[in-house]
């Protein structure tokens, strides 16, 4: 599973 | 942040506010699926938990505040100030179909297996498939008033730029979320036969009326 990235969309 | 995704968010942003605007000036919800806009508000709730645990930037965190206070105060002129305008015969989609469903492929198919990311996951497959009680409930009635396709034309618009959204991050940032992705090409398909007849038929200034 990827890294989670920080979600910066809405 | 690229232009695409500010203008879909600005399109989504139009589309809460037109829809809240309609029913509180005519003081009627006729014609607007309650089903649909409550699946909107648990989105809205699953997806920005994270308001409480991370600070990304003043846009992101007003426009999540915006998007759950809209989605509820939606819900709430819907099932109760104006409940006596509430078309629930033709608002008739069996609900239960989609969230259990959408509920059990997010446990399974998820990029991780924490609560915050299941539910992250959950809002993302349950938005791709919101809109379908509130397009049931237009092929129900048959129509649908001209400000109600206006509010269906810019809540499509917004996943479909951000799917070019996305496309631009992936070139340029090397960023791509195939969970969101996937989920928004199947929601931008189900706005597929709309666009058609709101391009159609709206834009020309008729009716949007399906063959019943």
């Amino acid at each position: 599973d990827s890294d989670i990235k920080q979600k910066d969309e809405l | 942040m690229n232009i695409f995704r500010l203008t879909g968010d600005l399109s989504h942003l139009a589309a809460i506010i037109i829809l809240l605007l309609k029913i509180w000036k005519t003081r009627s919800c006729a014609g607007i699926s309650g089903k649909s806009q409550i699946l909107f508000a648990i989105v809205f709730t699953t997806r920005y938990l994270d308001l409480l645990s991370s600070f990304i930037s003043l846009y992101n965190t007003s426009m999540k505040v915006i998007y759950i206070g809209c989605a509820y105060a939606t819900v709430y002129l819907i099932y109760m100030k104006f409940r006596a305008t509430y078309d629930g015969n033709h608002d008739s989609f069996r609900v239960e179909f989609l969230v259990v469903p959408v509920g059990g492929l997010a446990v399974l198919i998820n990029h991780d297996f924490s609560f915050l990311e299941i539910l992250w996951t959950f809002s993302i497959y349950l938005e791709s498939v919101a809109i379908l009680p509130q397009l049931f409930m237009i092929s129900k009635t048959g129509e649908a008033e001209t400000i109600t396709t206006h509010y269906l034309f810019c809540l499509g618009l917004y996943r479909a730029l951000y799917i070019v959204n996305w496309i631009w991050r992936y070139y340029f940032e090397a960023f791509f979320d195939l969970i969101a992705i996937v989920a928004g090409v199947v929601q931008t398909i189900l706005y597929c036969d709309f666009f058609y007849l709101y391009v159609t038929k709206v834009l020309k200034g008729k009716k949007l009326s399906l063959p019943a």
